[in-house]
């Protein structure tokens, strides 16, 4: 692979010498010089992405929503950004995204409760990053059957403080955002937990994790199919009933937003342009 | 006549005077496709071509470029003016990170948009 980063004429001079197996300063020589690039990019090593890793598909519509390589045969999907995205997106040169660590979640489930905590792992964004936004997106997914439908859930987002020490004990938390929302929708909501995010981004010894709590106020009043059915609405956990493509593509994500202070963001490179 | 235009006009600047040239970068030559999700390549351009005397006004120099390639015309120990990018703009990479993380940046002065004599 690397061979290919010396333009053709080089990799004649290399031929005509008489070599064609490349000498140990030769493969240095391509090493140090594939690693300039990705100092370019700000990369450490080349990057080497196993086959499981997943490419979120917001990252893909912000990509399309941003990018200058406009390509009339793609089709572009809907966008499905809201103002506070393109905002945030405005102040920023970078937008990253994490998937929690399963390892670490704790998920209890309560009558008329379900809380779920998420942990972040934050250490890759560079300390010369500053964080401008972030944002919390959790899928839920339409309650299907009209007895179930209709319904309301509040959701509140919470930044731990301090995890629960025991079990039986909460952990220590603050409100960062929520929302009432109606279950006959499927859509992903967005929270914003900048000030949380950007705080563990300079001291990550802070970071505890968020705590979602999804409340079913009405979940008395139906059976416990419906019951079970709207328990399932909000997506913050795996389910056994759905494979692993549809939770790698459903599962909360956490966006963040920042600027190394080198160049222009990311969305107003294609205003400039028009 | 209206044939005759474009040749005339090639006469007055050679096509080996300092232009943009075509450069597409394809990711996947250098197995970086593994790791670049978007785009799989770009047009990235370069500069090349003579700064020749007089500098005349389409080759984008400046005051200095001027003064330099008239004093090469009399003294070849000083050198012409280079045909480099004048003009240069950022392209969004959508990437895998070494820790799997997906990551969408905005990368400055990676596409040539205008060349000159400087």
């Amino acid at each position: 692979g690397a061979a290919g980063l010396i333009p053709e004429i080089d990799r004649r001079k290399y031929s005509d010498s008489g070599r064609h197996t490349p000498e140990r300063s030769d493969i240095n020589f391509l090493k140090e010089f594939e690693l300039r690039l990705l100092n370019m990019f700000g990369l450490k090593r080349r990057p080497t992405p196993s086959k499981s890793a997943v490419v979120p598909q917001y990252m893909l519509d912000l990509y399309y929503m941003h990018s200058e390589n406009d390509e009339p045969n793609i089709r572009r999907p809907r966008s499905t950004m809201g103002k506070h995205v393109e905002r945030a997106a405005s102040r920023a040169n970078t937008i990253r995204s994490f998937h929690h660590e399963e390892a670490f979640e704790a998920l209890s489930s309560l009558k008329g409760k379900t809380a779920q905590q998420f942990f972040f792992n934050l250490t890759s964004v560079p300390a010369e990053e500053l964080i401008t936004a972030a944002e919390l997106r959790i899928f839920r997914d339409q309650v299907l059957g009209e007895a179930g439908a209709g319904g309301f859930h509040r959701i509140n987002i919470y930044e731990v403080f301090r995890p629960a020490l025991a079990p039986s004990k909460e952990p220590l938390t603050r409100l960062l955002d929520t929302r009432l929302v109606q279950d006959s929708h499927t859509r992903w909501e967005s929270f914003d937990v900048g000030s949380a995010v950007a705080r563990w981004a300079r001291e990550s010894q802070h970071n505890h994790g968020l705590l979602v709590e999804v409340l079913h106020p009405e979940e008395s009043e139906g059976s416990e199919e419906v019951e079970t059915n709207r328990r399932r609405h909000v997506r913050v956990s795996r389910s056994l009933h759905a494979d692993e493509d549809s939770w790698a593509q459903a599962r909360p994500l956490l966006v963040t937003y920042s600027h190394d202070g080198q160049g222009s963001a990311v969305l107003h490179s294609n205003r400039e342009k028009r | 006549q209206a044939r005759q235009r474009p040749k005339q006009r090639r006469k007055q600047h050679p096509r080996t005077n300092c232009r943009r040239h075509a450069l597409y970068v394809d990711f996947s030559d250098v197995g970086w496709n593994e790791w670049i999700v978007a785009p799989p390549g770009y047009h990235a351009f370069y500069c090349h071509g003579e700064c020749p005397f007089p500098l005349s006004d389409h080759l984008n120099s400046t005051n200095h470029a001027i003064v330099q390639t008239l004093v090469n015309s009399v003294n070849s120990n000083i050198p012409k003016a280079c045909c480099v990018p004048t003009e240069l703009s950022p392209i969004s990479l959508l990437y895998l990170d070494e820790y799997e993380k997906v990551i969408l940046k905005n990368y400055q002065d990676m596409v040539v948009e205008g060349c000159g004599c400087r």
